[in-house]
């Protein structure tokens, strides 16, 4: 269809209603049908426009490093921090990474920075015994950065090799809220060198291009090192990822598929590319 | 915000005075990017510019020498007009108990709502009963016993009910019982794909009398929202909506976009993490907050 000499309007509209309903954002889909159009008009090839958009939508995503701890030394302790807003699925985020990594034969342990929200840290403490890992709590109302302070000294002592931080959720345009996120990534780097730190924006696959001040406002204080994109299972496409990917650089590592302890996968650009073209 | 995005682009047009339809036309195309930026779903974004359109084509508009400004005004206006009239408010019948049950994806802000809820309406004289159907997440009846504990409300669990429709049965006599007036039921986070998930909520909401279902629905959920509602339509039908964490910032286009494609009223908007922080909805708040 694509490949015929005339292309009408409405068939341009309906390549750029699909990628705004995707999320990928008006701007970056108009940019993207209006490059698709020039190359039709020098390139005299037909091409199926369906593979044009898969491979163009590739290039965004590729040189991603999509490992954990690409750069760590194995024999120290690693850190994971997990920051988001509300709701956005970072407890139930940690205990899947809990599990993960104690299946890969680590010492985990999974700690509760949330003191705030109700029931957070009896919320946190079944993944632990769901994940088969030890469970550090903070008190209720206690400062999260002295939790977190107090939870990798613990780890030392007791020999652990993985910490798992799992903050509260909090509003990107709450100023003390970001200050307190803040704090507690200077106390982590405090404690690990950099290598050591995998600090985890989570981000839900629904959100639309608010994911994008998301991203922006938390990449100010917490030194993030990477994604992870959950409810996926939603088959909301998560375009807002091209955007963030190409902004800030920042690769997505893992995605959550739903409320299972297994539900997390690792990112496959391949994947994730062909659910938003065919 | 989308009112200095608005006043960038009539700005554009200040020294232009009459418009051209092509002119008209740029200008609308701006519009288009502003709000399909602000999550407003692709279709009703089409029809809405189109409505524009029709009213700023004409004589009076194009003629006039402050045409940006009077796009913008029949914007504004389509936008209230979308939103409605005036604030809605819950159906808390004279039926004892009056039955509130909040629905949505996962994470949306339900039971933080549901706490949110019952704190409002004690202070308005009623006598509310929390219940929690939610047997699947770790710790979510502990959650809304917490909420309805720091409230001073009661709360219902029924340990060994398996689905909603059990728990409901059981609270309603319970609330008969102790004289409670509206029961508000909390429900767990379910997928607008999850069939059997929407099966539960269906036999809930046909095999008992309730007067409110209210899809509790994230202002940061973008051009999926519109599918989300029609499948919680077709499947419950909901009597309204709570729009939570619009404190994120987040402009709101989502329930621009439901509004228009379902006709729901936006009952209540929350907005903040505090049991304090839920409004009455308010179309014409609300669409200066989309408007920027
Ligand atoms: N379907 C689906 N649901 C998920 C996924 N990840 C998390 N959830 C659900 O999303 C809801 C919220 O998850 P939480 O882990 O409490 O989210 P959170 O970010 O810790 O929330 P706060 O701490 O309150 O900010 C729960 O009902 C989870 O089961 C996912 O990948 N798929
Ligand atoms: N900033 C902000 N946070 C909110 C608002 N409403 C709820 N939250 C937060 O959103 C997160 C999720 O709220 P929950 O009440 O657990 O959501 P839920 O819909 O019951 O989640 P599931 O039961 O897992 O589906 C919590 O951290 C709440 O404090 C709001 O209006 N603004
Ligand atoms: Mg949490
Ligand atoms: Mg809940």
């Amino acid at each position: 269809l694509w490949s015929r000499k005339e292309v009408k309007e409405e068939e341009w509209e309906e390549l750029e209603a699909m990628l705004i309903q995707a999320d990928i954002g008006p701007s970056m889909a108009v940019e993207l049908v209006e490059e698709f159009r020039r190359l039709r008009e020098t390139s005299k090839s037909g091409g199926d426009w369906q593979n044009w958009l898969y491979e163009k939508l590739l290039t965004f995503l590729k040189n991603s490093e999509t490992r954990l701890f690409p750069n760590a030394s194995l024999e120290n302790l690693r850190v994971i921090l997990l920051s988001g807003i509300n709701g956005v699925g970072k407890t139930t985020t940690a205990g899947k990474i809990a599990h993960l990594l104690k299946e890969k034969g680590e010492r985990v342990v999974l700690v509760g920075a949330d003191t705030f929200r109700a029931a957070a840290s009896e919320q946190l403490e079944v993944w632990a015994q769901r994940a088969n890992c030890r469970y550090f709590r903070g008190s209720a109302g206690a400062d999260p950065g002295a939790v977190v302070f107090d939870s990798i000294n613990s780890a030392r002592n007791n020999g652990d090799s993985v910490v798992i931080v799992d903050t509260a959720g909090r509003s990107h345009v709450n100023k003390n809220l970001l200050a307190e996120l803040e704090k507690v990534v200077k106390v982590t780097k405090k404690l690990v060198e950099p290598p050591q730190l995998e600090s985890l924006l989570v981000i839900d696959a629904l959100t639309g291009q608010n994911a994008f001040s998301q991203v922006e406002s938390i990449a100010r204080v917490a030194d993030l090192t990477g994604i992870i994109l959950t409810k996926w299972d939603s088959q909301a496409k998560g375009g807002i990822i091209f955007r963030v990917v190409r902004e800030f650089g920042l690769p997505v590592k893992y995605v959550g598929v739903g409320e299972g302890i297994e539900d997390l996968v690792p990112f496959e650009p391949e994947e994730f590319v062909r659910a938003i073209v065919y | 915000a989308l009112a200095e995005k608005f006043a960038n682009i009539f700005k554009k047009l200040r020294s232009k005075g009459k418009l051209s339809e092509q002119e008209v036309d740029a200008v609308l195309k701006d519009l288009r990017m502003v709000l399909l930026e602000s999550d407003v779903h692709y279709k009703v974004v089409k029809d809405l510019v189109a409505r524009v359109r029709e009213r700023a084509v004409g004589k009076e508009v194009l003629e006039s020498v402050t045409p940006g400004e009077m796009i913008i005004k029949i914007m504004w206006d389509e936008i209230r007009k979308i939103l409605g009239g005036e604030a809605r408010d819950l159906h808390i019948s004279s039926a004892l108990p009056s039955f509130v049950v909040l629905v949505g994806l996962q994470g949306s802000g339900k039971t933080t709502t549901c706490g949110k809820l019952g704190a409002f309406l004690k202070e308005r004289g009623f006598f509310p009963l929390l219940v929690s159907t939610d047997t699947r997440r770790p710790a979510a009846k502990e959650q809304l016993r917490i909420l309805a504990q720091g409230s001073k409300l009661e709360f219902f669990d029924l340990p060994q009910g398996k689905t909603p429709l059990e728990v409901v049965r059981a609270a309603r006599n319970f609330a008969r019982e102790k004289g409670l007036d509206v029961v508000l039921v909390d429900t767990a986070g379910r997928l607008h794909v999850e069939e059997d998930l929407l099966q539960e909520l269906k036999e809930l909401v046909t095999q008992e009398t309730l007067q409110e279902v209210l899809l509790v629905l994230d202002a940061t959920t973008g051009q999926e929202a519109v599918k989300v509602a029609e499948t919680f339509r077709e499947c419950v039908n909901p009597t309204g909506m709570i729009l939570t964490k619009v404190d994120t910032d987040a402009r709101g286009g989502a329930v621009l976009s439901i509004v228009a494609q379902t006709g729901w009223p936006v009952k209540f908007v929350g907005v903040g993490e505090k049991v304090t922080q839920l409004e009455v909805f308010r179309p014409d708040r609300m669409a200066s907050r989309i408007m920027g």
